[in-house]
């Protein structure tokens, strides 16, 4: 279902590039 | 404009050599300090790699980080 798999690699985009903010706001 | 410089940004977190492409080697660098694993990093190379050639250019990344932040590839 490419539906699902949107989702997935939403979530999956997400959590990287959530990563990548955090990273950049955690650092001086 | 400022998606753009955004994503020049991470690219370049990513593109530590500045080789102006990233490879699948180069997130899994990122492993620690992303604190994500192995396997989440292999898929979030698929899903960025469009034309699923084994490396990113900016192009592909910011495509990504726009479907990211708008949820749908506008790019």
């Amino acid at each position: 279902d490419p539906n699902i798999k949107g989702a997935a690699s939403e979530g999956v985009l997400a959590n990287f590039f959530n990563s990548l903010l955090s990273k950049k706001t955690g650092s001086p | 404009l400022a998606l753009l410089e955004k994503s020049r940004e991470f690219f370049q977190i990513c593109d530590r050599e500045e080789k102006g492409f990233i490879n699948r080697a180069d997130l899994q660098h990122l492993q620690t300090e992303l604190s994500l694993s192995s396997n989440e990093l292999q898929d979030v190379f698929d899903v960025l790699d469009a034309d699923q050639n084994g490396s990113l250019t900016l192009e592909e990344f910011t495509t990504g980080f726009s479907q990211f932040l708008f949820g749908e590839k506008t790019i």
